[in-house]
């Protein structure tokens, strides 16, 4: 555990957080898409299939714990109790143009053919894309609100975090994950389009809307 | 254990 690391992961809970509080708050998911938080609830699900052959630390089982239960939660509000304000008429990204990629270079490009390791590599390459839903509703709708922003920010500053604790743990232990690198590398640039706008637009109080 | 090895991170 390094800094960048524990930055990260926080980044990470924090953004949770905010699209948690935000729907709840709001008692609406207006703005959010849906299919996005369905990715990530299989990216947790392919990958901490762990949490019951292997163990790491508390942290490790605490988190991996946390990032199951609230992804599930998401997809209860978005579908089933806000599901009246759900805007599903903006969210139409074919999410089968991700899960299958993603599952067929799973196969061809691993550390290890196995069930687990084949699922592990799977949800690495699906979170790496796993935005797209949302970013193309933001840019379908032309803007985002604010506390969207908040999230997608803090969503995006994780896998960047990532990228220097990759870097830090090479230097210092040698250890590099070349599969998690280069999809980590992915994630984070996809986000770089939002982190600008969100850098000259919204923390300068303004509304993030995409040029006409 | 590869797997333990290896995986980690979140």
């Amino acid at each position: 555990m390094n800094i960048f690391r524990l930055t990260g992961d926080l980044a990470h809970l924090i953004a949770i957080i905010i699209l948690l509080h935000k729907i709840w708050k709001s008692r609406s998911c207006a703005g959010i898409s849906g299919k996005s938080q369905v990715l990530f609830a299989l990216v947790y699900t392919t990958r901490y299939l762990d949490l019951v052959t292997s163990y790491v630390s508390i942290y490790n089982t605490f988190m991996k714990f946390v990032f199951l239960a609230t992804s599930y939660a998401t997809i209860y509000l978005i579908y089933v109790k806000f599901k009246a304000t759900y805007d599903h008429n903006h969210d139409t990204f074919r999410i089968e143009f991700l899960i299958l990629p993603s599952l067929a270079l799973a196969l061809l490009i691993n550390h290890y053919f196995n069930f687990l390791e084949v699922l592990w590599t799977f949800s690495i390459y699906l979170e790496s894309v796993a935005i797209l839903p949302q970013l193309f509703m933001v840019s379908k709708t032309g803007e985002a609100e604010s506390i969207t922003s908040h999230y997608l920010f803090a969503l995006g500053s994780y896998r960047a975090l990532y990228i220097l604790n990759w870097i830090y743990r090479y230097a210092t232990e040698g250890h590099y994950d070349l599969i998690a690198i280069v999809a980590g590398v992915v994630q984070t640039v996809l986000y770089c389009d939002f982190f600008y706008l969100y850098i000259t637009k919204v923390l300068k109080g303004k509304k993030l809307q995409l040029p006409a | 254990s590869k797997h333990l090895e290896r995986h980690d991170e979140l």
